[in-house]
Parts: C-alpha cells; structure tokens; sequence
C-alpha cells in the first residue's frame, strides 16, 4: 500500500491535514497497548523516538534516513501485562510504563544504562492505582486507593530512574479518574473525580483549593488539559459515558470555563463530528491546541481547539480500523495504532 | 461567559484560595 492511497486529507474540512510520514510494523507484536514518543540522547545525539507497548514488552524505534525506523531497544516485562505508556513531558532517556490486569498495579521507569548499556527497569509505585499522569519538571502524580483510603503522591524521578523524593496530595473523599497540570499557573494540578467533581489542588502545600461539580449533563468527565486565563480555570474534557444529545449531538471534547472563586462553571465549546459521520468517542488525547479521538466507527478525528472545530478525518485504511491515537512530544505528529501492532505517523500541519 | 452567569471573577484566584486554605 502506498504512502498516498493511505494518506487520508479531507481539506475540505479546514486549514490543517494529515500527511502520512512513515509506518512501523512490529512483526512480533500482535497486541498494541500502546504508542508514545521520547526524546532518546545516544554518542551525543539527541533523536525523537517511537515508543510501541505490547501486553509482554515496550520497545525504542529510533529514526533512520527516509522515513524509516529502527527497532533499538525493547524491554521485556512478562509478568504484569502492560496496560499504557506514562508519557514524561521533559525527560530524556526515560520511559514510563504502568503495568497491570484490569486496572493499573504497578508503575516503573524503563532506562538503558549509561555505564554498560544494557537495560534497565525501576519500580516506582505500587497499589491499586486509579490515575497517573507524567507532569513538568521530572514529576509524576498518581492516585491509588479509592474514596476514605484514596492516596495521592507526587514522585520526583532523577535521571538514574530512581524516586528523588515523594509528596503527599490531600485525598478528596471521591475517586480520581484523571489528572491534568494548570498552564498558567506552575504550582496547580486539577483531578476529575468519579463523582464527576473537577478537584483544584496547591502542589507545594498539597491541599484541596476547591472542588467543583462539572454538571448533571457530563457523566464521568475526564479532563484532558487545564490553562487559566483572565481569572477563570478552562478545562477540556471528555465524556465516554455521556449520552447523546438532540441539539449537539454527542461531542468528543468539550472546553468548560470555571470561576474557582464561586464554583460556578459554563460550558464554552464543543467538539463534534462533522455533519454526516457517526461515532462515539473511545479514547483520545489533547496536546496544545489539538484535539484527536479514536471512535467507536474505526475513524480518527482531529480538531483545532482555538479554530473549535474537525479539521481533519482518518477513516480506517486497508489494514484495519483505528484503536489508538496519541501526539508526539511536539504536537505536529500525530501517532495512530492498530490492534495488530501496526504504528503509522502523520505530519499535522 | 458574563460576569453575571460565574459571580465576581479574580485574576489572583489561586494565591487567594491558597491563602484562606492555609490551616
């Protein structure tokens, strides 16, 4: 199949498209977990890398002349299945991983060693965790426990891939389901909760600045990515579990504005389908000022955050329908995964 | 979104809440 019958662009749809750049095929791979990028610094060379997980293993595809890419290095974890790569968002020659049957149980950093080379892996966390998110400045949060026993703890990870120190994040007495950093505001960190609350948390003191409900209309909502602006908090959310809606349909994404001070919130936008395509929102991700979502019809959709609308479709191609999609560490890549292990980057511009 | 819909809105929100948080 040729790199242009598989490079889906429905310019119609707006500015921006999807320009297929290369595809990875991990011949022993038949069960993609997983697809992530990182930044891999070898014989003073620094390269964007793929990052491909499989149920058994994670493996380092570095880049090679013309679009191609080279398996280097793949980390074998048989005994717990691996369920997502935890991207890092500044970190270098480091991988993240959270391993697990049905919800995640363990948390370790993958590392090759700098004395020897050979590979390495570090335990970060244990329990029973309910949300994990890599946040700037070599930090990870991660929740464990649920509702009184809930625990929330921040873990400074240093280069060697060990834990430089831990900090304790007051619980609120509703499960966490998803974490998102405040742009805008360095020592902020929000949570949504499965009571369907969006927590405000200080990082440097810990406490519960303040807890808000999201609305009756928006079950389960999983925040994606917060910025403050002009004195309210914005929020980009997802609904998996939201039912569809006469007037707008069943959006991907929304973008609700907070005022933290009264707790009063409204809705701002929504992402949608366009006209005429169908499909429920399976699971996605926001970088920057992009949107992209795997739905339930095989298709991947992306939209423009500031433009607010689709801006670009990625219907299933020959090899099969869509079940993952991630950005690259620089939001101008995007990563799209099949059950078969099959990886494929498109240039978004 | 009005003024009217969210009550008063401040810029320093965060220093303000983390403020009256303080045990």
């Amino acid at each position: 199949t040729t790199a242009e019958q598989l490079a889906v662009a429905l310019s119609d749809l707006g500015d921006r498209s999807l320009h297929l750049a290369s595809k990875l095929k991990n011949p022993s791979s038949s069960c993609a977990v997983d697809v992530s990028t990182v930044w891999w610094e070898s014989a003073g060379c620094t390269e964007l890398c793929i990052l491909t997980a499989c149920e058994t293993s994670v493996s380092l595809w570095k880049p090679l002349a013309s679009s191609q890419w080279r398996k280097a290095y793949t980390w074998h974890l048989a005994e717990i299945p691996v369920i997502q790569i935890v991207p890092l968002p500044d970190v270098c020659n480091l991988v993240c991983v959270a391993l697990g049957e049905l919800e995640i149980g363990e948390i370790r950093l993958l590392l090759c060693s700098s004395e020897d080379g050979s590979l390495k892996q570090s335990l970060m966390r244990t329990g029973n965790i309910k949300a994990v998110l890599g946040l700037t400045n070599r930090r990870l949060v991660s929740s464990s426990g649920a509702l009184q026993d809930q625990q929330i703890e921040i873990i400074s990870v240093l280069e060697a891939g060990r834990s430089k120190e831990r900090q304790s994040l007051m619980p609120p007495e509703e499960t966490i389901l998803a974490f998102a950093e405040v742009e805008g505001i360095r020592d902020a960190l929000v949570g949504t909760t499965a009571m369907n609350n969006l927590v405000i948390w200080n990082l440097k003191t810990g406490q519960i600045l303040k807890k808000m409900h999201v609305g009756y209309s928006y079950p389960a909502s999983i925040c994606h990515r917060a910025y403050s602006d002009s004195g309210l908090l914005f929020v980009v959310l997802s609904h998996p579990h939201a039912k569809e809606n006469e007037s707008c349909g069943n959006p991907a994404f929304r973008v609700r504005a907070f005022n933290p001070r009264t707790a009063r919130s409204t809705g701002v936008m929504f992402f949608s389908l366009p006209p005429g395509h169908s499909g429920r929102y399976l699971e996605g991700e926001v970088k920057g000022g992009s949107a992209a979502a795997v739905l339930t019809s095989g298709t991947i959709a992306v939209w423009d955050l500031f433009l607010g609308q689709c801006t670009a479709l990625l219907p299933p191609n020959t090899d099969g329908k869509w079940s993952l999609v991630r950005w690259s560490v620089t939001d101008s890549c995007l990563l799209a995964g099949q059950k078969d292990g099959s990886v494929y980057m498109y240039h978004y511009s | 979104c009005s003024e009217s819909d969210l009550g008063p809105i401040s810029l320093n929100w965060f220093e303000e809440l983390s403020t009256e948080a303080l045990p």
